[in-house]
């Protein structure tokens, strides 16, 4: 199975 | 004062048209350079950057930095009263809460303008890492809107994989499964129609078919379309917009748990 990963985890809030 | 005049009105009638599905509303940050747009669609799966440079314009002018923050619905009522060869000026005052739009028609015998109020959204800007991408696809964009239409027939997902030799692209459901692939190009005699491959390591990511199919509402703006793909990090699919920018989608792999 996969899940759908975030771009929270590869972004960083500036 | 913003003032930013475009001579194709039809160009950002199709950015719009690229955005409007993922985004409900957006700040468009104008500066000096140009006009800026960073979004993530509300799932935080995708982002879309999009850069219109000012020396893109025919006129552009803006004296102070401002953000416009835009209802996209709205923006996109406005812009279907434009004609596709309209000249299209955007006008804004310094800390004004509307924006103008004005049409004229290319004999200059028709004009029309349109104020929108403008929203307060709050901002919240991502740092994009500089990435050394290890492929570096690019292929014909209407091609990778057909392939990603097609292979969603399949599935949710798309499975990406790029190698030397060229790249595939697979889907698998309940009625049974799917491959296409691309070799690269021998001649390049007609440069929009190319596949080329830039290659330091193979490359094989998930993602899912619903948030490509968004991206590929951005084929009308350019013939080609640019993937840029690493192990794990988030594919960039890339559409230049003629002479004046680009759009670029961020689309977070599936992840194997």
């Amino acid at each position: 199975t996969t899940t759908q990963g975030r771009l929270d985890s590869f972004f960083k809030v500036i | 004062m913003f003032e930013a005049r475009l001579v194709q009105s039809s160009i950002f009638k199709k950015v719009l048209e690229a955005i409007k599905e993922l985004l409900n509303e957006a700040t468009f940050d104008c500066s000096d350079s140009g006009i800026q747009l960073q979004a993530m669609d509300s799932s935080h799966v995708s982002l879309v950057s999009l850069n219109l440079r000012s020396d893109g314009f025919d006129q552009y002018r803006c004296d102070r930095n401002l953000s416009m923050g835009i209802n996209l619905a709205s923006m996109t009522k406005i812009m279907k009263c434009a004609g596709n060869d309209d000249i299209m000026t955007m006008k804004a005052q310094d800390n004004a809460d509307s924006v103008t739009f004005m049409f004229e028609s290319p004999n200059q015998e028709k004009m029309s303008d349109y104020e929108m109020k403008l929203m307060n959204l709050d901002q919240e800007h991502l740092g994009i890492p500089e990435t050394d991408y290890s492929c570096v696809i690019k292929l014909p964009s209407a091609e990778f809107a057909r392939i990603c239409r097609d292979l969603s027939q399949f599935g949710e997902s798309v499975v990406i994989s790029c190698t030397k030799e060229g790249v595939k692209f697979s889907a698998a459901g309940d009625i049974g499964s799917a491959n296409i692939k691309l070799a690269q190009t021998a001649n390049v005699d007609k440069e929009d129609e190319a596949v080329s491959i830039e290659m330091q390591e193979k490359v094989s990511l998930t993602f899912a078919c619903r948030y490509l199919n968004y991206f590929t509402k951005a084929t009308p703006l350019s013939p080609q379309v640019c993937l840029s793909m690493s192990a794990e990090v988030p594919l960039v699919v890339e559409y230049k917009i003629g002479e004046i920018g680009h759009i670029r989608y961020y689309l977070a792999p599936k992840i194997e748990e």
